[in-house]
């Protein structure tokens, strides 16, 4: 095999500085669920109460679908993706082929996420890491709680970026990128945008 | 597993933005391969929340269809991303299938192409086996027969480094470039990013769908992964 040159991917893919949208803050915190104590748990928190939020998402369509999958899709069918001002994630544990404790821990991320911003079904809940394992939910319910109680949540680019770290597994870097538009009327809007991924990727999701 | 967030704050209704949102998935993250997997948790989300002091989005909106491409185009920088850290990989490739007959054949045949082991290896290894391409493009399930034929498709490795001549031809009209600049194709492939160009010739429909080499790092990053 011809020698290949490595690339330095963080230096090169990761932005240093960015402009976020008004309005969302990000929140991290490492649970304890990973064994190398990497960040591992993220929220994404809407506080612009000047009219209310849209969701939307699309999913895999593995027949096998995880708890956190089944869970959001449901407060999608449920909110008819309006009014949900969270998303929570954990990384390290991926709840997947997890039966009904699987989403019985799910619902309990969601609920704990729901109580703290005092709305019902108001909350996506995401989960990527080792299949077949349970949750440990003492170390993500309190995560939950230190980050609001702590108020571990930011609006810069240190806190995104943070939030982008939290969801890694094998990555090498974590993926975050955030542009700026102008519509024809003038008007200006932002978008961020967030991924992880590195294995088991050759999504069909809908 | 392969997790994303779009955020804005644009207020736009959710019928409109959950359209906006599949209609840019299809075209992004679900045009990515790093190993054929697809995962249990694969999950792509967007929220809206209006802080914008602007009018509410629809489908029938007149900004509609430019905030669509611009959420697209915003997308497929975020998925190739997600290529770009492949496990192990190298190299980026961009698998270009235009002047198909519609566009879910133009996909099926980029991602047989961007999904093959042994074209993911040759990758890794340098090797311009185009073989391995054409392979790959004539197992691939079509829809439509017809948008496939033999006599009029063209393969070519395309250099993305502005070095010339850009495009190496392969495969011209369905015959195979015996006399192929062997040595151009070394340097083409010894590039961190390429394209391998197929043109179908059956039609006007396009799909790029991203991949990356398939490396023994890969092997070893998954060979444990559990414990």
């Amino acid at each position: 095999q011809k020698a290949v040159k490595s690339i330095d991917k963080y230096s090169l893919y990761v932005p240093k500085s960015g402009v976020f949208p008004q309005g969302f803050k990000a929140g991290s915190l490492a649970s304890g669920v990973k064994k190398n104590g990497n960040l591992d748990l993220g929220i994404i928190l809407n506080t612009n109460k000047s009219r209310p939020s849209t969701a939307a998402a699309v999913f895999t369509t593995n027949k096998f679908k995880a708890a956190p999958v089944l869970l959001s899709k449901k407060v999608l069918d449920i909110s008819g993706g309006e009014g949900v001002d969270a998303i929570v994630v954990n990384s390290g544990c991926a709840n997947a082929v997890t039966g009904d404790v699987g989403l019985q821990d799910a619902k309990q991320m969601v609920g704990v996420v729901n109580k703290k911003i005092g709305s019902e079904n108001a909350t996506l809940v995401m989960s990527t890491g080792v299949i077949g394992q349970r949750l440990q939910m003492a170390k993500i319910s309190s995560g939950i709680d230190q980050i609001f109680d702590a108020d571990k949540f930011g609006d810069d680019h240190e806190s995104w970026l943070n939030l982008a770290k939290s969801i890694c597994t094998t990555d090498t870097f974590p993926k975050l990128i955030t542009s700026k538009f102008k519509l024809p009327s003038g008007t200006e809007y932002t978008l961020t945008g967030m991924a992880k991924g590195a294995g088991m990727i050759c999504p069909n999701m809908a | 597993t392969l997790l994303g967030f779009i955020v804005t704050d644009l207020p736009i209704k959710s019928n409109a933005l959950q359209s906006m949102l599949s209609s840019a998935v299809t075209r992004s993250f679900n045009c990515i391969s790093v190993d054929g997997d697809m995962s249990t948790n694969d999950t792509i989300c967007m929220l809206a929340n209006g802080a914008v002091d602007t009018a509410v989005v629809d489908v029938t909106s007149p900004e509609y269809e430019q905030i669509k491409d611009q959420v697209t185009s915003f997308a497929q920088r975020l998925a190739q991303l997600v290529v770009r850290d492949g496990e192990g990989a190298t190299k980026f490739v961009t698998v270009n299938v235009k002047n198909a007959l519609n566009f879910a054949d133009a996909r099926v045949m980029a991602e047989a192409i961007s999904n093959s082991m042994l074209v993911k290896t040759a990758l890794y290894g340098q090797d311009a086996n185009w073989g391995r391409i054409l392979c790959a493009i004539g197992y691939a399930k079509l829809g439509d027969v017809a948008s496939l034929d033999q006599s009029k498709i063209n393969v070519s490795f395309v250099s993305t480094d502005g070095s010339e001549p850009r495009e190496l031809k392969l495969i011209v009209d369905g015959v195979p470039q015996l006399d192929v600049d062997e040595e151009r194709a070394s340097q083409i492939l010894s590039l961190p990013d390429l394209e391998v160009l197929v043109d179908l010739g059956t039609g006007k429909e396009e799909c790029q769908f991203w991949t990356c080499d398939l490396t023994q790092e890969y092997v070893t990053i998954n060979g444990d992964y559990r414990s």
